[in-house]
């Protein structure tokens, strides 16, 4: 069966769209079959694979119904990787669906009809926990929480599990935590040590053994469209990612 | 009169707050009267000049006239410098206020009473482009991008563009663009420098001769709830925002 990860955290540019791109291509390198959900109007996750911004075949015009999610599937510069792209359109839905009492299922409905073609469908949300980011987390079946090692992304992190237990009670009871992801750890300051020792010592179970290093390299290649695999394959971030990849897959065959 | 200046960018993570925070700390040092208001609910600007989540008297409370805007300014730990919290219940105004035909100007009415006090009002917002940030454009006399020199932060700024021209065409004339503000640029990575000719070749009057290098010190200092001028006072990023307020001064008394 299909595997669908929501990856999520209102603060801002903490490394979801680079978890989410880089998490899904090494999923494909290790012959997993996996869609990418570009779910943020700003269109981030589409670009760092090299597509770029649609008019009319994106993940918007799947939910309102418009389009066959089948006529918005691209493919990528990577084997075994799809996309459904975002676009500008996407931010309208807080505002459409807000008195709709359905508002946070449209996304899992657009996706039941594909959910067996793949073994990972991964969902990338933007810096909010509206009716997007809730959409999410009501089609998947865990969330991802990739956390910056930097003092202001650890202000957020009660909020955030606070709605996953909500969403977990009242909407999506098969929601699990897949886990804790740290990011951007800098080893040359003590504060990325500290907030690790912080959210260890909290959620010892929940913390992804892989910690994603601070890495240029992981900059640079949204600039040319492509996966850390395709840019720059033998550095630290590209092993952190597969690393990642591998961690999940074991966590999953439990 | 009173500058009233809007930091915006619905990019997460490009350093509003940072910015926010610094930016007000160097104007206060300056001998400028100057008010911080935390207008993300995420509440990091607060937490950056060292205010605890307040429940009761934060800028929600005001815009709802529950409290009197007096009652929520806080001094804070260096002088000239007085902030309004904000706390969790501002997500809600995005609720609140849709269908509420003046639901883009509750920050401007009510900072009305108290613009006289002050040299400048500095707002932070979160990482949208929704009802709050657009309280935050109709209040400001001019808007301040910080664009972080990376790849994604590149994409969202045409959008941003659109956006503040939207404003200041239907709802906030006086409206200018105080200009655009490099943060985190890396010497290290090309990349840096690329996004730098691009944005001057696209905005030559409006970028900021002040760059902001990328600085763990400037990460660390939150966490001790201390502008940079507090933590320290003598580094790159302490100087780069003293520069940056010199330049804001400059500018506006031509
Ligand atoms: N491990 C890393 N090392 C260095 N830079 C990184 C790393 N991960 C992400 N980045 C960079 O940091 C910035 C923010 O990352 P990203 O855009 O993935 O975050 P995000 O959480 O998706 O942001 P948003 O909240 O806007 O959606 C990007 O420019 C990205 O290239
Ligand atoms: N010049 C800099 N050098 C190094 N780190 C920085 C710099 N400016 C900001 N940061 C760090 O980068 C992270 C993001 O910055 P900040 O939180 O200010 O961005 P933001 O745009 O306010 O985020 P959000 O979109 O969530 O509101 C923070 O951890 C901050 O400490
Ligand atoms: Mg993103
Ligand atoms: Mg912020």
């Amino acid at each position: 069966p299909t595997k669908v990860i929501c990856i999520a955290n209102q603060k801002g540019g903490v490394g979801k769209t680079t978890t989410a791109v880089n998490l899904s291509a090494a999923l494909a390198l290790k012959n997993k079959k996996v869609l990418l959900i570009d779910f943020d109007p700003q269109g981030n996750a589409s670009s760092g694979v090299g597509i770029d911004k649609v008019k009319e075949n994106s993940i918007y015009e799947v939910l309102i119904g418009k389009k066959d999610i089948n006529e918005c599937i691209r493919i990528t510069n990577l084997k075994n990787l799809s996309v459904i792209p975002s676009n500008e359109n996407l931010v309208g839905i807080e505002i459409e669906l807000v008195d709709d009492e359905n508002k946070y299922f449209y996304l899992k409905k657009a996706i039941k009809k594909i959910t067996n073609h793949y073994d990972y469908i991964v969902i990338d949300c933007g810096p909010s926990l509206g009716i997007l980011t809730l959409n999410g987390l009501c089609a998947g079946d865990s969330l991802l929480v990739p956390l910056q090692c930097e003092y202001y992304a650890l202000e957020g992190l009660s909020k955030l599990l606070k709605t996953y237990k909500l969403v977990k009670q009242y909407y999506n009871p098969k929601l699990d935590l897949e886990g804790i992801l740290l990011t951007m750890y800098d080893k040359r300051t003590k504060l990325s040590f500290l907030i690790y020792k912080e959210v260890r010592s909290i959620f010892p179970t929940k913390l992804f053994s892989t910690i994603i290093p601070r890495s240029i390299k992981l900059t640079e290649a949204p600039s040319f469209g492509k996966p850390i695999f395709l840019y720059d394959p033998k550095g630290k971030g590209a092993l952190a990612y597969l690393n990642l990849a591998k961690e999940l897959i074991r966590r999953n065959y439990k």
